[in-house]
């Protein structure tokens, strides 16, 4: 079963076309394995991109080099599907 | 949790035993409810649409379908409580028995019941269906860039191991082709309502395309008019809007083809939430979700039966 330890959720207000571009090109890196749940495609909307922690480093220096500021949602992925994990054990057994 | 009356609502469940619920909906109301099964998922599971009718044959219908992309567990959760308030509320509530003295709706709770079970056994975050691809280590198909509305165009990709790779041809998808076949051979659809998860919109056509279709402002005047009434209970906000103007053009999806097959009131829903808890929202919040999305749900129902086409 798939383990999300250290994986991390970051939301991005994106405020220019330029910052809007930098993240589509990193919608491209295929080896950060990146997911977003939320696409870079205008200012209107933030951009959430849940991140491997093997790849937190690379992207955290991808956007600190492209002047993108970003704040952390999820700190740690799988403490929340432990947490979700436990109330459904706890909803079979009731 | 054999009846509908000691089943938790406010709980996340397997396929198994949301499947086992749903017999035991058409056992309490055997006159308004049936199940039927439409086809066969890729790994052969059952895919099943709750039919609410009082009698007449094809008589205009509402589609409601939930849980085609499998990690965004809230949507098939209000799924069934939704079923269940309609089953519950016919003979109560005035405007639903009306609609339905003249009208059927049908429910697909578990869309894409392969990425479902896998969400519960293997991935909690797969979204896309389980089908192999030749030539690739990835497996997946997005069913919502699969289906046959400019398949192939702008917002979905030709990468296998891409969330949102479009598969290799239009319907390829077994699950898709099922509800695509169950859709023409019923043949009287007046609305076509599709339900994801996170970040709170409703949507219309087109995604593929930002240009605005014929019924656009009709479109949105009862999109926003639904979406007060969700708004009333809790003060969830929304976006509404065109899918390309509100989140990003996105080529296959279902209410595009479905709005193309003359299906005018096509609608997608993004439930909650604001992305604290992306696709594991708190089981607490299933019933406050499903609850405000029943009166959107209701107004749009409510609309389509008084307009009829």
């Amino acid at each position: 079963e798939r383990l999300f330890v250290g994986d991390q959720v970051i939301r991005i207000n994106v405020e220019s076309e330029e910052q809007i571009q930098a993240l589509q090109a990193l919608e491209s890196q295929e080896e950060w394995k990146l997911d977003f749940w939320l696409h870079p495609v205008s200012a209107d909307l933030p951009v959430d991109i849940r991140v491997p922690r093997s790849s937190l480093d690379s992207v955290t220096e991808y956007l600190q080099a492209h002047g993108i500021p970003f704040s952390v949602m999820i700190d740690n992925l799988q403490e929340l599907l432990d947490q979700e994990r436990a109330e459904m054990v706890q909803n079979q057994r009731m | 949790e054999r009846s509908t009356r000691s089943f938790n609502f406010g709980a996340y469940h397997r396929l198994e035993t949301i499947y086992s619920w749903m017999d035991s909906l058409v056992a309490q109301y055997p006159k308004l409810v049936s199940k039927q099964e439409i086809g066969k998922s890729y790994e052969n599971r059952s895919m099943y649409v709750l039919k609410f009718s009082t009698g007449g044959n094809k008589r205009p219908a509402i589609w409601i379908d939930t849980g085609i992309h499998s990690r965004e567990w809230v949507s098939p959760a209000t799924g069934v409580w939704t079923a269940n308030k309609i089953a519950s509320d016919y003979g109560r509530d005035a405007s639903l028995t009306s609609l339905l003295d003249s009208m059927d709706i049908y429910m697909m709770l578990l869309t894409n019941p392969d990425g479902y079970a896998y969400t519960h056994s293997n991935d909690r975050m797969w979204r896309k269906t389980r089908s192999r691809n030749p030539g690739s280590m990835c497996r997946g198909v997005d069913p919502n860039r699969n289906w046959n509305a400019q398949f192939g165009g702008p917002g979905a990709s030709r990468n296998p191991c891409s969330d949102s790779y479009h598969g290799p041809s239009a319907h390829s998808e077994i699950e898709v082709k099922n509800v695509v076949d169950f859709i023409l051979s019923h043949g009287n659809f007046k609305s076509f309502i599709s339900v994801h998860a996170y970040s709170q919109l409703l949507m219309y056509p087109y995604g593929y395309s930002c240009s605005a279709v014929p019924d656009a402002r009709e479109l949105d005047t009862v999109g926003r008019a639904a979406v007060q009434k969700l708004t009333s209970l809790y003060g969830t906000r929304y976006k509404v809007g065109s899918i390309c103007k509100i989140i990003y053009q996105a080529s296959g999806g279902s209410i595009d083809w479905s709005y193309n097959q003359g299906i005018k009131y096509s609608f997608a829903f993004e439930l909650r939430d604001t992305g604290r808890y992306g696709f594991i929202l708190p089981a607490n919040q299933i019933i406050p979700t499903a609850t405000e999305t029943w009166l959107a749900l209701k107004h749009i129902m409510e609309y389509v039966h008084k307009n009829s086409y």
